[in-house]
């Protein structure tokens, strides 16, 4: 996983996202404000002093946890699309990924979010070999073909061309297994089928959340089953990568385990998946009316003439 | 900071130059993908081989240096590759040992067992694939058909891998085939190192099953399980495998072990074919001569 | 740490999609081995 570009480019520390959304929205502003500027100046003769404070009561540049919101809310919306496209559930993951990496180096003043949507969409389908032609893709979106392929190139070089995805649900699949391995014979197998597809929603939602830079797929999905089910996640996880097994030291035990020369500490790997679940638990929905307000000030600052 | 200076290649997707890192001075190769050809936008194979070149860094495939746009064309900084294995077998003047043989297997495997682990499948091993560098190492190329693992219910397309080293699973249209289908490839590869001329070269695809089951056999239900099931298979010549003495024959100058390991990797049933792993830990590689040193190779 | 943090052993799993998919001919000329299956998922869970 270190040597993914997933790794490699996007996992951040908190602080070092905040400030580089930080940088992203200042940027943004900055440039703004001089367009803005360079508008009022250049029609100093048309517009009279109400126009003038109008425009700087009302053109006024989004913040970043403004910006931040924005970006939730039509990462929800890339994610309804598609699985409105009845997409495989990885390549809803790949298209919301592709949406939310995009933000860490575009700012929604510069691109406005609606604008790359579909293609976020069509380049994860393309990517994970689900291809859509163009024509077909825009005829079950109502998408426009040029406004879809003219982002396509920006899109790509915003992921630094990092295309390939890890999600939590493969590690869900291969705890689902080795949870059977580790508890043979104690975990009752209807159940985990049952807790299996909620935990598959549940990422889908943890996706849209920050946990995807700040954890490895593994530990999300291990936050995931700590929440649908903290004793059967606690009790794995202690004989797995603790062994404080009442019948200690069993070799059939400990070859299931496969704890050959483990080197995952129990204690910091429950803080771990117990702060991540935490986070993943933080639901990032936008009331509507502050996000039509966010919107609105972004048309403003594109549009001033309107205003 | 990259330099284009001569144009050595052109596919249906790209434009290969030869150029230079200003900043190292270091030649590379730079891909320039086309961009207008395609009406959906950017091609398939060019996003695919930035999807996997940016996940892979082995001694044994070929490194992405870096990627930039320019005039809207996607350009791939590529080490700088100036042969290939299908030039050394074709050129005459070059004599190769089994020795050296041995050593451009193993890098191979080596580099196939990368992109095994890795969960990605090639898709495309040939001679024209295998690059040299200058310093004889042999390194995996040309990404433009590998795909991940599929999930288990997906359905691949059977039409990869170029004819003449597509795996029997693949000719008879398979749609949840493995990573046996590169180890096909390379099996077939290994043959044409010791021949010096194409193994399975079939004219059409019909024929590269007639061509592929005279040499190896015509599998059956017995060594290969369910293999009936596949629609083309009634309508197939039925030819008893060679037996190993005819294999000897056939390649006179490989050893028992030699044998043993091309029969591994042409092994008709892929669910028995050998992994990257069991061709890496086969006794050919254990027995004298051991592989050249790649720099040493002529 | 190369150390897998796992050891395949697929009479303990119960994983009723893809046990049948093994009994499926198409999936058993193919090549598809459930081997392959688990030993991904696995990976990807403890990588």
């Amino acid at each position: 996983f270190r040597h993914s570009s997933q790794y490699r480019f996007w996992s951040f520390t908190p602080e070092q996202l905040e400030q580089r959304r930080i940088e992203v929205n200042a940027q943004a502003v900055q440039s703004i404000e001089q367009d803005l500027r360079n508008f009022i100046d250049a029609r100093s003769t048309e517009l009279n002093e109400e126009e003038i404070k109008t425009i700087e009561n009302r053109a006024v540049p989004v913040n970043m946890e403004e910006e931040l919101k924005l970006v939730n809310l039509y990462a929800k919306k890339v994610q309804t699309i598609a699985q409105r496209l009845n997409l495989p559930t990885e390549i809803v993951a790949t298209s919301i990924t592709f949406f939310r990496r995009f933000y860490l180096e575009n700012s929604v003043m510069k691109i406005e979010p609606k604008a790359i949507v579909l293609t976020t969409i069509f380049l994860a389908c393309k990517s994970e070999n689900y291809f859509i032609g163009i024509d077909s893709f825009c005829e079950k979106t109502r998408g426009d073909k040029e406004q879809v392929l003219k982002y396509e190139f920006p899109l790509l070089e915003s992921l630094k061309f990092s295309l390939l995805s890890h999600h939590p649900y493969r590690p869900l699949h291969g705890f689902f297994l080795d949870i059977q391995a580790v508890l043979h014979g104690k975990v009752d197998l209807s159940y985990m089928g049952h807790i299996y597809d909620r935990c598959k929603k549940r990422i889908t939602d943890a996706l849209l959340t920050d946990a995807v830079y700040f954890y490895s797929p593994p530990q999300i999905t291990l936050a995931v089953l700590m929440l649908e089910d903290e004793a059967l996640t606690t009790r794995y996880l202690e004989l797995k990568f603790h062994g404080n097994d009442t019948n200690q030291g069993n070799a059939e035990d400990e070859a299931s385990r496969g704890n050959g020369n483990v080197t995952i500490q129990l204690d910091k790997l429950m803080k771990i998946v117990t702060n991540c679940s935490k986070l993943i638990e933080k639901p990032t929905t936008v009331p509507v009316e502050e996000a039509k307000s966010i919107a609105a000030r972004l048309y403003f600052c594109q549009n001033p003439d309107d205003l | 900071e990259y330099t284009k200076e001569r144009k050595v290649g052109e596919g249906t997707y790209a434009v290969v130059y030869l150029g230079t890192k200003q900043s190292s001075g270091r030649k590379i190769a730079v891909k320039e993908i086309k961009t207008s050809e395609f009406k959906d936008g950017l091609d398939m194979s060019a996003i695919r081989e930035v999807k996997y070149l940016q996940e892979i860094q082995h001694e044994n495939v070929i490194e992405l240096i870096d990627i930039f746009l320019a005039y809207d064309n996607l350009n791939l900084v590529l080490e700088f590759l100036p042969s290939d294995l299908e030039k050394v077998i074709k050129d005459r003047s070059i004599l190769f040992t089994p020795a050296d043989i041995k050593s451009w297997m193993l890098m191979t495997l080596r580099g196939v067992h990368h992109c095994h682990r890795n969960f990605i499948l090639h898709r495309d091993l040939k001679p024209n694939n295998l690059l040299l560098s200058p310093e004889g190492i042999i390194k995996v190329a040309d990404f433009g058909l590998a795909r991940t693992f599929p999930s288990a219910q997906e359905i691949l397309t059977s039409n990869v891998v170029t004819r003449w080293y597509r795996a029997p699973e693949l000719l008879f249209g398979a749609k949840h085939y493995t990573s046996a289908v590169d180890i096909w490839s390379a099996g077939v590869i290994f043959a044409e190192l010791m021949l010096r001329i194409p193994y399975l070269p079939g004219q059409n695809d019909v024929d590269q099953i007639e061509v592929t089951f005279r040499a190896l056999g015509t599998p059956t239900d017995a060594d290969w399980p369910d293999v009936s099931f596949f629609s083309a298979y009634n309508k197939l010549q039925i030819y008893p495998p060679p037996s190993r003495e005819e294999l000897r024959r056939r390649f006179i100058a490989a050893s028992e072990n030699a044998l043993s390991f091309l029969c591994g990797m042409l092994t008709m049933n892929p669910q028995k074919r050998w992994n990257a792993v069991e061709c890496l830990e086969s006794d050919y590689f254990k027995e004298a001569p051991a592989p050249s040193d790649p720099f040493s190779i002529k | 740490d190369v150390s897998k943090r796992y050891n395949l052993d697929e009479s303990l799993y119960s994983d009723p999609f893809i046990k049948d998919l093994q009994e499926r001919k198409d999936f058993i000329a193919s090549g598809f081995r459930v081997d392959y299956v688990y030993s991904r998922m696995l990976t990807e869970a403890f990588m």
